[in-house]
């Protein structure tokens, strides 16, 4: 059966220590947006990369992707079109 | 000095029957009463948390969805903005996007269901319709896991309910669940939300309205931070799109089958519908009962409402074919979980809440043997769990049970799993899943099992996998079961005992509720502890106990005639038959009710004895005839036989061929004397039936009739002639036929005479002595004066001589 393609989207997820202005400057400097802290989960930054398609079968390659190079980038996780059923 | 609770008085305005003008109320069945019955209730008892007062006030509701229509007619009234977000469109506004297909209807029909205004003479009636109510926009786009996390961990101390009715694809072959942030956002919420209690996360268990799938796929079902729920019809049958996985806590209605009736809520353009079906519309029913408890009691905890969940849900009339009582005296089920909820008795347990001990996490070790798991073949791994004696985490009661499992397998779908517990209660972790093709296995995947609630942690668990091929498959690749993990979630003090030193939160019992009991115990309780002076009242049982069918269970010393006593202490009914058993089987009888008798070896109880049995008045019980007998009227009085056999006195012996006999030493037939046709026995005196050429003579055959015999010819009815030798009479020595007058020749002292032996006197014969030639006897003889009885006397042998 065919295997079910990823759908990567242009949002990240990014824990970054030492708050908010750190996460600003470092989503400036790799070229993302910072949309702000993701629900109450500390630490936790919503990322958007405008030039990145918005949709893709393919994670994102560049130099936004060296992001995950910074020291106080903790994690990162681009962000999957997850398929999800009303019951 | 225990004190009852001072009886509800339903004088109070409250109490009048409740009646609302909204347009629908009188087509919400599952609120309402039935028809006619005064101070009625329907099954899940919502009425009943109304009567008490308890409408959701203060309690804020957020329907994770598609939008809601905050400004519906019967919504805008109890609408939160702050309870609500729109994450696809990043804005503060989560009204839904309009488009003519209307897809976007879904969280506008659950906001209704939790808080539709009452008596607005619109639409219907919410079960909390005094709550606030919210919605998060975060279907209606790209769903990821950043949006779920954004979603789930929204004002997490404002919001104390999130109700989701969405999960991953149910198409049977799709196994998925929170991600990492998801993840992140449900333990959050549970640690820090409403200010360290914990948020509510309400689920509507996998359904989807896809067949042939397994709600244990679901990893959001799964987790033991949602309140997994399911769905039952009005007529308490299985509806048809629901998944039975032992992850399920309990349930609430929902619409059924197209005759059953519906389920009424908002719908988008503020209308009204009947529409809104499967377990989307239990969950948000739910999370209202819920709302409900937490107006009664706000202080509860995340797990005191898991708590009060397992306690109050009923099996009612929800129909299962596995239903069963877990060892802690729970009935449990894969559809249904714990049963219906029941609204009143949850405001009346949370009114009175004591909060559960801290939870206990106990990861037991992994058990990393690689194990090759065939088709049409079991492999079973036991692993003995100590629930972590040696560490903080010790774990005696339990909560959820979590099994971590690795496994690869070429066909996924062909997989089964259960669980079962030290106690004995099996779950069904896993069931076949036709459409699952994958070779990708399970991953560290976590099964989890809710009926495990409230049993002892430490012993023997049970893991089963099953591999049943549904098709052909390679097997060069067989199945491996890599590695298997127990996570047990619990507590090591009893979670409904008040320990002397425990943190109480008293703020939530006003004075003028009932104290703690602190009183004696019944003699039936064990260490413990209990509620009451009642046998009722304890909280574990020294000895057995009794269940009774309003969840309520009484201790006591020996289970009263009618039941038996298992091995999780409980005492279960015996078959109705019995008046004592070891098992509720009807074959499981050791006395029976008057009247009827206890069928020995079968164990049941029988009005009358059967064929090869007779009644033992003594011990009221059917007995077992000898070996042979067909019916007997006692151990040994065999009055019919089996076939083969014959009735020889009381006896059965075997019925041998003419000419044999059944000898039981030998238990053979053996052959007769040669002289007998057919015999009771060995040689000739045994004789039953004479061969040819034989005469019978006294259980003897003969060839010719013995002295003090003749021979006797009767012609039987069919004419056959039947020769025998028959006894003389005792007056002759021998004799040629029947009575004294056939004699043929006397013993001594005797004589004959025309036929008949006559005592003789001493004969002397007058001829021998006295008279000359003799000539004078013989005289008498020629001139007959032999019947003279003088000279027959005097001349007696010469008289007595022929001729």
């Amino acid at each position: 059966p065919p295997c079910k393609a990823r759908i990567y989207t242009n949002h990240w997820a990014v824990r970054i220590a030492g708050g908010a202005d750190v996460a600003g400057r470092i989503a400036d400097k790799y070229g993302y947006r910072n949309m702000g802290q993701i629900g109450n989960l500390k630490d936790h930054y919503h990322f958007f990369h405008s030039r990145t398609i918005k949709r893709s079968t393919l994670s994102s390659r560049g130099r936004h992707s060296f992001i995950s190079m910074e020291p106080k980038v903790e994690w990162i996780q681009q962000q999957v079109v997850k398929r999800r059923i009303k019951r | 000095d225990y004190k009852p609770a001072p009886p509800l008085s339903l004088s109070s305005p409250a109490h009048s029957n409740i009646f609302y003008n909204d347009a629908k109320w009188s087509s919400m069945w599952y609120i309402h009463c039935n028809d006619d019955v005064h101070n009625c209730q329907s099954d899940m008892n919502i009425m009943g948390a109304w009567k008490r007062g308890y409408t959701g006030k203060n309690v804020v509701v957020t329907i994770l969805d598609d939008g809601i229509e905050r400004n519906h007619p019967d919504l805008f009234q109890n609408y939160d903005p702050q309870a609500s977000f729109d994450v696809n469109g990043n804005d503060m506004d989560p009204m839904p996007r309009y488009d003519a297909s209307n897809e976007n209807k879904h969280g506008t029909r659950c906001a209704g269901e939790v808080a539709a205004a009452a008596n607005n003479s619109h639409c219907i009636v919410g079960i909390a319709y005094n709550a606030r109510i919210g919605g998060v926009r975060m279907l209606d786009g790209d769903v990821t896991d950043m949006v779920e996390a954004k979603s789930l961990s929204l004002q997490p101390q404002h919001i104390d309910i999130y109700s989701a009715s969405w999960g991953p694809d149910d198409d049977g072959k799709t196994v998925d669940g929170p991600a990492s942030l998801a993840r992140q956002a449900f333990e959050n919420g549970i640690r820090m939300g409403r200010k360290g209690r914990g948020s509510i996360f309400v689920w509507a268990s996998g359904n989807g309205g896809r067949s042939r799938d397994h709600c244990s796929c679901d990893g959001y079902t799964n987790s033991i931070y949602t309140i997994s729920i399911s769905s039952t019809a009005e007529s308490g049958r299985k509806p048809w799109y629901l998944e039975e996985c032992s992850s399920t806590l309990t349930t609430t209605y929902s619409s059924g089958e197209n005759y059953d009736r519906k389920i009424i809520t908002t719908d988008l353009r503020h209308r009204c519908t009947d529409s809104h079906t499967g377990t989307s519309a239990s969950a948000p029913m739910a999370a209202a009962i819920i709302a409900l408890a937490l107006e009664a009691n706000p202080l509860l905890t995340w797990r005191d409402v898991q708590h009060i969940i397992v306690k109050t849900s009923r099996a009612g009339h929800l129909s299962a074919p596995d239903w069963k009582t877990n060892a802690a005296g729970y009935n449990v089920s894969h559809l249904y979980g714990f049963g219906l909820m029941d609204a009143e008795a949850m405001v009346k347990e949370a009114e009175r809440w004591k909060q559960v001990p801290a939870q206990h996490v106990c990861v037991e070790n992994a058990d990393r043997q690689i194990r090759t798991i065939r088709p049409e073949h079991v492999v079973r791994s036991v692993y003995k769990a100590t629930g972590c004696t040696d560490n903080p985490n010790h774990v005696i009661y339990l909560e959820h049970v979590v099994v971590r499992i690795t496994i690869t397998h070429p066909r996924r779908g062909d997989l089964s799993i259960n669980l079962t517990s030290p106690s004995g209660t099996k779950s069904q972790l896993l069931a076949n899943r036709l459409f699952d093709h994958s070779m990708e296995g399970f991953k560290n995947w976590e099964f989890m099992t809710t009926h495990c609630w409230g049993e002892k942690a430490a012993g023997d668990w049970v893991l089963e996998i099953y591999d049943s091929p549904s098709q052909l498959r390679s097997q060069k690749v067989p199945g491996k079961l890599k590695e298997w993990s127990l996570v047990l979630y619990g507590t090591s003090l009893h979670p409904y005992i008040l320990s002397s030193d425990k943190q109480r939160s008293t703020d939530m019992l006003t004075p003028t509720e009932e104290e703690e009991y602190d009183g004696p115990c019944d003699p039936e309780c064990n260490e413990s502890g209990c509620e009451g002076p009642g046998p009722h009242h304890c909280i574990n049982c020294l000895h057995y106990f009794l269940k009774f069918k309003n969840n309520t269970r009484m201790c006591v010393s020996e289970c009263p005639s009618g039941f038996f006593r298992d091995d999780k202490k409980r005492c279960k009914k015996c078959s109705s038959l019995c008046e004592t058993c070891v098992g509720s089987r009807s074959d499981q009888c050791t006395t029976c009710r008057s009247g009827l008798h206890l069928s020995e070896g079968a164990n049941t109880c029988v009005a009358s004895c059967g064929d090869s049995f007779y009644l033992d008045h003594d011990s009221n019980s059917c007995r077992r005839c000898p070996e042979s007998c067909k019916r007997c009227a006692s151990s040994n009085i065999c009055t019919e036989c089996k076939p083969g056999m014959s009735l020889q006195g009381n006896k059965c012996q075997m019925t041998c061929n003419p000419g044999t006999y059944y000898n039981g030493h030998r238990r053979a037939c053996e052959p007769c004397h040669p002289a007998c046709a057919t015999c009771a026995g060995t040689g000739i005196e045994a004789c039953t039936r004479c061969a040819d050429g034989y005469l019978f003579e006294d259980w003897r055959c003969v060839s010719t009739c013995s002295s003090g015999y003749y021979l006797s010819e009767q012609t039987s009815d069919n004419g056959q002639v039947q020769r025998s030798c028959k006894k003389c009479d005792h007056s002759c020595y021998e004799c040629s036929g029947p009575g004294e007058r056939n004699c043929s020749s006397c013993v001594n002292g005797y004589n004959l005479e025309a036929g008949a032996c006559v005592v003789s006197t001493i004969c002397k014969d007058a001829n021998e002595e006295s008279w000359a030639e003799g000539s004078f006897c013989m005289l008498v003889k020629k001139n007959n004066l032999c019947q003279r009885k003088v000279l027959q006397q005097l001349c007696c042998r010469t008289c007595s001589q022929k001729g």
